[in-house]
């Protein structure tokens, strides 16, 4: 469970970092 | 007070940026409240999807899910096929980070098919990325494999080495 839980992660991180920068304009 | 209204999505997004999460999300309510008094529905729109954002990066996973709820209810009755994926992107995301996996699968799978409908690429490789993880997750290796292939075979063709 652990293993497949550091797995999933990744694709997550990677919407994380771009969600950072991730502002809807007025 | 239409002018008060961005102005407070404008502090919204910038302490955002700097980080300051709980200012976000006290600015973004303000926007939201003033953008349901004007009937403004892209705005409300827009305030519900920074307030999602926020709330990812509070740990508030379920308020996350809940603001990208509604994100995804206006993106459909406003007919922007874009958003809406974006919003199943999301809701993908939060519900693998709250370990419903099946709940992530059921967003994935919807990001996915309007990513195709759009020929958005890139887009579809993410889902198939996070599909493929969601499926792992649950010992369905059948359907890990699938879309694990799927997602080399685009980021092959978008040349994206990573």
């Amino acid at each position: 469970v652990q293993r497949m839980h550091l797995i999933q992660v990744d694709s997550v991180q990677r919407w994380m970092e771009d969600l950072k920068w991730m502002t809807e304009c007025e | 007070r239409a002018a008060q209204g961005r102005a407070y999505g404008n502090l919204g997004n910038t302490n955002y940026l700097l980080g300051n999460f709980r200012k976000a999300v006290m600015f973004h309510e303000q926007r939201l409240l003033i953008a349901k008094e004007f009937g403004d529905r892209p705005a409300e729109r827009r305030a519900y999807s920074n307030l999602g954002n926020s709330f990812i990066f509070l740990g508030e996973f379920e308020m996350a899910a809940e603001y990208y709820k509604r994100t995804l209810q206006l993106a459909r009755q406003l007919k922007d096929r874009a958003v809406e994926a974006q919003s199943c992107y999301s809701l993908g995301n939060t519900y693998t980070l709250l370990q419903d996996y099946g709940k992530a699968i059921d967003y994935h799978l919807k990001h996915l098919t309007i990513a195709q409908e759009l020929n958005d690429r890139v887009g579809e490789g993410r889902a198939c990325w996070s599909l493929g993880n969601a499926y792992t997750a649950l010992g369905n290796h059948d359907q890990a494999m699938h879309f694990a292939e799927k997602h080399l075979e685009i980021s092959r063709e978008v040349g994206d080495r990573s």
